[in-house]
C-alpha cells in the first residue's frame, strides 16, 4: 500500500495524475452507502418485528377471549346435557373427565393457548404434536360415528300395484312420521319409526320400486332393542314369498333364541317319535323286560 | 450480524403468529360447532 496517500505528504506535484486516490474516495462512499442501506434495512426489520409482535399480542388476546367463551359455552352445554339425561351423563363421566382439558380437546400445543412463547428449537416438535392432536380429533369423530352407525338393510316386498298405503307388514308396529316425493321415483317415500321409539332407534323407509312398481322397497336403519314379534302376529310369514323378510329383520340375540327354540322343539318331536315306535315294537319291550328282570335277579342274589 | 439476528427473530415471531392464527381459526370453528349444538 502507498503510505503517502494516508499521510497526505503531497509527494506528487500533479494531483490530477492520481487515479488511486479517487478510487479510495469512491470506495469509502460506497461503504458509507452500504452502511446506510444496512441501517435502513435494520430499521425496517425492527419496524416489521414490532408490527408482527403487536399482531402476535393481539392474536393472543383474541385467542384467550375465544377460549374463555368456548369454555363457558361448553360448560353450559354440559349442564344442559346432564339435566336432559342424567343416566347418560353418569355413564359418560369418565369420558368427559378425559376431555376436561380444553387445550387437549382442541388439539392445541401445550403452553401456547396461555400466551406463553415457545422455544424456536422445539417449534417442529410442537408443530408435529399439534398436527397429531388435530389428527386424533378428526379421527375420534368417525370412530364414534361408526360405533353409533345404524345397521341398514333393504327388503323387497311384493305388493298390489293398486295398493297405495306403503305398508310393509313385518310384525313390528310402526308410526308414520313423514312422507316425501323424491326426484328419482314418481311414487312417494314414507318414513316410519318403531312404535317403541324413542327407546328403540329403528327407522324404516318404504317406497315403491322405480324399476318394478309391484315391489315395495323397505329400508331399515338400526336394530330393535326389544323382543321381536310373535310368529302368529307376523303377517309377513303367512305370505309365501315374504317370509325371508322377517328373517332379514331378525338380528343377533333374537335370531339365536329363535334358532334354539326350533332346535329344542325338533329334539322333543324326535324323542316322542322314537318312544312311540319303540313301545309299539313287541320284541323291544320283551327284551327290555328280560333285561330289567335279569338285573333285578342279580341284585337279589348279591 | 445484528441484521441477521433481527431476521431470525422476525422469522420466529412470524411462525408463531401463523400458528396462533391457525389455533384461533380452529377454536373459532369449534366454538361455532358448540353454539350450533346449543341452538
Amino acid at each position: 500500500m502507498d503510505c503517502s496517500s494516508f499521510l497526505d505528504l503531497n509527494t506528487n506535484p500533479f494531483p490530477e495524475m492520481l487515479p488511486k486516490k479517487e478510487a479510495s474516495v469512491s470506495a469509502s462512499t460506497h461503504f458509507k452507502r452500504k452502511w446506510l442501506e444496512q441501517d435502513e434495512s435494520a430499521s425496517e426489520l425492527r419496524e416489521e418485528l414490532n408490527r408482527v409482535n403487536s399482531e402476535n399480542k393481539k392474536l393472543n388476546e383474541m385467542l384467550a377471549t375465544v377460549h374463555e367463551n368456548y369454555c363457558a359455552l361448553r360448560h353450559q352445554l354440559e349442564k344442559l346435557q346432564s339435566r336432559q339425561s342424567p343416566e347418560i351423563s353418569q355413564t359418560e363421566q369418565p369420558i368427559k373427565k378425559r376431555k376436561q382439558d380444553p387445550d387437549e380437546f382442541l388439539g392445541f400445543p401445550i403452553g401456547l393457548s396461555s400466551g406463553k412463547t415457545e422455544n424456536s428449537s422445539s417449534n417442529d416438535d410442537q408443530q408435529q404434536q399439534y398436527e397429531q392432536k388435530n389428527q386424533l380429533i378428526s379421527c375420534k369423530r368417525p370412530v364414534t360415528d361408526s360405533f353409533n352407525k345404524a345397521k341398514v338393510s333393504t327388503v323387497y316386498v311384493p305388493t298390489d300395484t293398486s295398493d297405495t298405503s306403503l305398508t310393509v307388514k313385518d310384525g313390528y308396529q310402526w308410526r308414520k312420521y313423514g312422507q316425501k316425493v323424491t326426484r328419482d321415483n314418481p311414487s312417494p317415500r314414507a318414513y316410519f319409526r318403531c312404535s317403541f321409539a324413542p327407546s328403540c332407534p329403528v327407522k324404516k323407509k318404504v317406497q315403491r320400486s322405480a324399476e318394478d312398481p309391484s315391489l315395495l322397497v323397505a329400508t331399515y336403519e338400526g336394530t330393535h332393542n326389544h323382543l321381536g314379534p310373535n310368529a302368529s302376529e307376523c303377517d309377513a310369514t303367512s305370505q309365501g314369498g315374504s317370509s325371508t323378510v322377517t328373517l332379514d329383520l331378525v338380528h343377533g340375540s333374537h335370531r339365536l333364541a329363535l334358532e334354539k327354540n326350533e332346535r329344542n322343539t325338533m329334539q322333543d318331536v324326535l324323542v316322542q317319535q322314537m318312544a312311540s315306535s319303540l313301545t309299539k315294537d313287541s320284541k323291544f319291550t320283551a327284551a327290555l323286560a328280560a333285561a330289567i328282570s335279569g338285573r333285578l335277579m342279580e341284585q337279589s342274589r348279591t | 450480524p445484528p441484521t441477521n439476528a433481527l431476521v431470525e427473530e422476525l422469522n420466529r415471531v412470524s411462525a408463531e403468529n401463523k400458528k396462533l392464527s391457525e389455533m384461533l381459526t380452529l377454536m373459532y370453528n369449534n366454538y361455532n360447532i358448540l353454539k350450533k349444538q346449543l341452538v
